[in-house]
Formats: structure tokens, sequence, C-alpha cells
């Protein structure tokens, strides 16, 4: 499903340089389970927006279903982004001026459902991370683990094949930590592909396998 | 320190009214270590805004040094808050478009001290968060766990009495987090009073007390 070869990031801003990511080859197969590990700033989520298809390499090749991404036009990225990919980012991302329905509705709005049928999957994807109660309110009337339960109840409304989760219990306490993993490891016994970034080693063992990265390169990729 | 007394904080949206918090009872001495922790929405980072004095209860009293914070004035608010808490949000709250170096400076600009030495301050404890070498990037220039780091570096700069961290290692790999707690640890022995909110268990018992929370109530307060 994926195949990155000899990725390479970097950032410029001005006269600085910041590799982010050098060297990287990664295959993964569908409906594999993988914890992405590292040190802050060691690369995890500029990996992620790669295989995500919101940013293309500085050099190297990625493949997202055989297909290549950097030769890919913008409508056609955001189709498979919108399709088949939920991403649950680091910062959330949630509009601040939305509610968390509305929020959790927008991946639906080019699926060709009716309002109705997008408001009830969305109303069911805030049910499943425990949010029902707070439906009507914005992010700013939300505490940080409720933010994260709703960029994660948005990531899974179109129901993707590919989970991509930016340390989603960073927020939570534990017993919700555990709902959510639980939920996760469901979608994946579903068929679905989850790669997650965690910093938390008893997360990273309910993966198949985990990748750890160090200074933007692969410094292991073993099964747990 | 500390005396919290039949605090209560409710906000209300239209019709819909959250109860945050309710009769909650809170003393805290000085150089206590307290840990607190509850499940997302249970009222925490609820309680450290008032206990920071950014927020003012609904109902109740609390008193910072004998004072009764409902009665002062925003100035003597802001002073307090600038010279004797330091906060580390959940959310960070840095300025977009100012780099990591000016964020950090930002608390020192009411200290009467010459921006040559506040420079000097503000690298300092950016080099106590290892971001020596991030100090010109801006907030999405940085890594999550970089922010992280920047808004800990910015609490503390002032060398406040109360620390008040909402979450401080959320986002950082495991080393980087022992380093940042290793620095709490330190700052603690030095005289200091922390409230830090923690999902985990490991990370609260380096506390000498821990406050859990439940829908907006003490559930229990109990020595580490
Ligand atoms: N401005 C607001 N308007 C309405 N409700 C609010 C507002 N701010 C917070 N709340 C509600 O108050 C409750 C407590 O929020 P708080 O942020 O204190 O929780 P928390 O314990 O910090 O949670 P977490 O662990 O998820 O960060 C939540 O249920 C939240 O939805
Ligand atoms: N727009 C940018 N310009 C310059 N440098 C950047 C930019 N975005 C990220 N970086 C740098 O790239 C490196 C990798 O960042 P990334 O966000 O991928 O790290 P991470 O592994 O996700 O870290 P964390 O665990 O702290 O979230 C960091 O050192 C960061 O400072
Ligand atoms: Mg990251
Ligand atoms: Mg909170």
């Amino acid at each position: 499903l994926i195949e990155m070869t000899n990725v390479s990031k970097s950032y410029e801003s001005g006269s600085l340089k910041v590799q982010a990511l050098s060297g990287v080859k990664l295959s993964i197969e569908a409906n594999e389970y993988v914890a992405l590990m590292g040190p802050s700033g060691s690369g995890k989520s500029t990996m992620m927006n790669i295989l995500g298809c919101l940013d293309i390499p500085t050099a190297g090749r990625y493949l997202f279903a055989d297909r290549d991404i950097t030769t890919l036009k913008d409508n056609q990225l955001s189709e498979i982004r919108n399709r088949q990919i939920g991403f649950v980012f680091q910062s959330f991302h949630l509009l601040p001026r939305a509610t968390a329905l509305d929020n959790v509705e927008l991946p639906l709005i080019y699926s060709g459902l009716s309002p109705e049928k997008r408001r009830a999957r969305a109303m069911a994807s805030l049910e499943q991370v425990g949010l029902s109660e707070r439906m009507q309110h914005t992010p700013s009337e939300l505490s940080g683990g409720q933010r994260q339960r709703v960029a994660i109840a948005r990531a899974l409304v179109n129901n993707p094949s590919l989970i991509l989760a930016d340390e989603p219990t960073g927020n939570l306490d534990s017993k919700t930590g555990i709902e959510i993993m639980a939920l996760i490891a469901t979608l994946h016994a579903q068929g679905n592909t989850v790669i997650m970034v965690t910093h938390e080693a008893d997360i990273a063992r309910q993966a198949g396998r985990i990748v750890k990265l160090r200074d933007g390169r692969i410094e292991s990729d073993l099964p747990t």
C-alpha cells in the first residue's frame, strides 16, 4: 500500500536549512498496524504529512496504492485524502467557529450524501468517542481531550482505509485513552491500515510493528 | 498559599449550562508539589485557569497569598500572573508570528531589564529545555514537542514561585519528558510550588500529593 524510497524533506527559511527527513525507506502493506516513535523533532509528523499526501518529499519517491504521489494534481491528491485517508493531527486543526458536529461533518461534504445522512453519520462518529453531549460546542468551549476526540471522530467519519493518527491519546486520561485505542483496534480488525505516532511504549506495543526515527532517519524497524 | 472555598464555575451558551466545577475545596501550602488528575472534561484546565488568576469562579472564594482574587483589579491580577505565576498551557498559546526566542522573552517586557539582559535570560531558558538550535523558528516551523518546550521555557523565564503546568509532557517522547520532569523537580527543590495536570500515573507519583477530579468535583485528595 505504501512505498517510500529514499525520501528526504528539508525546510529552508532564509539561510537556515533544516533536514527533517533523510533517505527514508519504508514499505507498509494494507491492514498493517504500525507505530512510529522517536524523540521530539525527529521527523514523525513530517513523515505523517507525506504519508497523508499533505506534503511532498524534497527528494525520493512515495507510492500510495502504486501511484506516485509527486505526479498527481491537487484535485487528485485531495480526492485521496478525503476518501481514503483519515488524519488525526497532533494539533487537531479544528475550525474554531464551527461546532463539534459541523467539524465532524466537514469531510462528508463531497460524499454525495444528503444533509440528513451526513448529520446522522457525524453524530454516530461523535458517539463512538463519547461526545454526544458536547456536539453543539465550538472548540473553545471544549476541554483539550474533548477537542482531541472531535479530531478523531472527524478522521473516522468517512470510513477511511488508512488511518494516520499523530499522538491520538496525548491529551486523554487513561480510561478514555483505552477506549480510543479499543476503537482503533476494532477499525484495524475490520481490515484497515493504521499508522500511529506515539511516545508511549505500551501504546506502541498494540501495533504489529514499531518504526523508530532519530534525526530524520529510520533507526530501527521491527515487529513487536 | 492557595485557598479555594466552595468554588464553582459554570458556562452558559444560549440555553445550555455546563457545570465545569462544583463546590471545590482545596488548600495548598507554598513549596508543595501537587498532581491534578481526572477524566477528560472533568474540570482540570478550568481549575488551573482559576488558580492562575486567568478566570474567576462563578461562586465561592479563591485566596492567593491571602488575597481574595475576585476583589482585585485587572492590573493587579496581571501583575500577579506576570511576576509570580508561570503557566504552561495545554494548548501552548504561543504567538504564531513571533520566533521561539521572542515568545520566551515576552513575560520579561515589564521586568525593567535591559533588552540585552532579557535576550540572555530568554536564551538561557530555551537552553534549559534543549531548544537553543531552534530559537529563530516560529511555532509553525517547530514540531509539536518543540512548541510544548517553548511554552515551558516561557513559563519559567520570570523565575515564578508558582508553576502551573497543564500536561507539560503530553507531546514529548519519554527521554525528553524525563528531562523536563527533572527540570521541574529542581525548581520544586529550590522552594517553588508546583501544580501539574497529568493523566500519567508515573508522572503523578513524582508529586507529593494527588488531587483527583470527577465531573467538576474533588473525588480524592491524598499524599503519594
Ligand atoms: N467556554 C466553555 N463553554 C462551555 N463549556 C465549557 C467551556 N470551557 C470548558 N467547558 C466544559 O467544561 C468542562 C471542563 O473542561 P476542562 O477544560 O476543565 O476539562 P479538563 O479536565 O481539562 O479536560 P481534558 O483532560 O480533556 O483537558 C468540559 O466538559 C468542557 O466541555
Ligand atoms: N516549516 C518548518 N520550517 C523549518 N523547520 C521545520 C518546519 N517544520 C518542521 N521543522 C523541523 O523539522 C523537524 C521535524 O519536525 P517534526 O514535526 O516532524 O518532528 P516530530 O518528530 O513530529 O516531533 P514531536 O514529537 O515534537 O511532535 C523539527 O526539528 C522541526 O523543528
Ligand atoms: Mg510531531
Ligand atoms: Mg484540560
